[in-house]
């Protein structure tokens, strides 16, 4: 087990347990900042966890950032701790980060399906959903990002529960969905959901379970623009961008369209890198070239839901 | 633990929407063991496909019979998932 944050390698990948407590350590070294949160359970009653970082202040305006949905993408997960850590470093230090957690709260679940992420760990490395039952079916797990109350069902889902992106019987049937719908909605304040995923190099929009273009299209295609500018300015990464069903395919019942559908405006998903060799096997050195060059993006992102309230 | 040996990973460009319907007909055939890492989606866009060390020559077959262009981008899945094992027993000593 890692003993310190000084001592935790950022650049390599983790298991659950590590991850777990790295968190609690987290926690540890920055008391006044960041608090650790259960949201619920994994079908396999595991707990879901999410970081709080609040500098205080009641039920404030809020982030929300999310890794891991689909566990095979360890680049996907690896970014996203290297990047809380820097979050809790850099408040007091950064002028951006500071100004957003002066005003905002920012929570962070690190490991969206702590189930497949186990199992990816020990029996498939290769495993992309939930790890729930289907009645009548041998074939286990929902795509979890097609489990959303948004276009549920629809295309760029399947029905068929023997594939990688069975939308699951109804919508939110995944407990993991579900505790993040619920705690959305308890909220009620929450201003922007970003939604990350690997490894296609592609900042993404609602919608994708319609063609027609959000009513903010202008406003998201624009921070887009910039945000994957400034990505591509440290190491050159091209990202392309625009909405989901416009840049990739028609993709329903997913996140960032239920976020969006729920009035929470600024919701993006973003598909970390790929350098065209590795796929979901990307290799542990380029966790810190990854996370460094998605930071700026994301920083725009969260500095825009912080500078445009509404 | 399900081992990967001697699976492959294909990087494919479809030349025209019938070659991305071919694409969409092969992602249905369960018996093949094909899984997409990046789905047929657009003209513009790359597919990958580990392909299954049993299912290689079929799909190798399929793809050179409609005249697919398409490269190895991983040679051997379980070679990768190895030295990243490795990897991670390093760091954690």
């Amino acid at each position: 087990r890692e003993r310190s944050i000084s001592t935790f390698d950022f650049a390599s990948y983790h298991t659950l347990d590590e991850i777990y407590d790295w968190m609690d350590m987290l926690v540890e070294d920055h008391p006044n900042l960041v608090s650790k949160l259960q949201i619920g359970q994994s079908y396999e009653n595991r707990p879901l966890y999410v970081l709080k970082f609040s500098t205080g202040g009641s039920n404030r305006p809020a982030i929300w950032l999310d890794t891991g949905i689909h566990p095979r993408e360890w680049i996907t997960t690896a970014t996203g701790i290297w990047t809380a850590n820097k979050i809790a470093e850099e408040y007091g230090h950064d002028p951006s980060v500071t100004a957003i957690l002066d005003s905002m709260d920012i929570f962070f679940e690190i490991i969206t399906n702590p189930d497949g992420f186990v199992y990816t760990h020990h029996s498939n490395r290769m495993w992309r959903k939930t790890r729930s039952m289907n009645a009548g079916s041998r074939c286990v797990g929902v795509d979890p990002n097609r489990n959303w109350d948004a276009g549920f069902g629809g295309a760029g889902s399947s029905s068929n529960p023997c594939s990688e992106t069975y939308h699951g019987p109804h919508a939110h049937s995944e407990r993991e969905v579900k505790a993040i719908v619920d705690f959305i909605h308890g909220h009620g304040n929450v201003k922007s959901v970003i939604s990350i995923h690997s490894y296609s190099q592609m900042l993404l929009f609602p919608y994708g379970y319609k063609t027609t273009p959000a009513d903010d299209y202008q406003e998201m295609i624009e921070l887009a623009k910039k945000a994957v500018s400034d990505l591509a300015a440290v190491y050159g990464t091209k990202y392309i961008y625009g909405s989901v069903a416009n840049t990739i395919y028609m993709a329903c019942g997913t996140t960032i369209d239920w976020a969006y559908d729920n009035g929470v405006k600024y919701s993006f998903t973003l598909e970390l890198r790929d350098t065209g060799r590795y796929g979901f096997l990307l290799p542990s050195n380029q966790i810190i070239p990854t996370a460094t060059e998605t930071w700026p993006a994301l920083l725009d992102i969260m500095v825009h839901a912080l500078e445009h309230p509404y | 633990e399900q081992l990967f040996v001697g699976d492959q990973v294909l990087r494919i460009i479809a030349n025209d929407e019938e070659q991305m319907t071919l694409l969409r007909v092969l992602e249905e055939q369960a018996e093949l063991q094909v899984d997409f890492w990046r789905h047929p989606t657009n003209l513009n866009h790359p597919v990958d496909l580990q392909v299954s060390f049993s299912s290689l020559q079929a799909v190798k077959i399929f793809l050179d019979s409609y005249s697919f262009s398409y490269s190895i981008m991983i040679e051997d899945v379980q070679e990768l998932l190895d030295e990243e094992k490795k990897s991670m027993m390093r760091s954690r000593r």
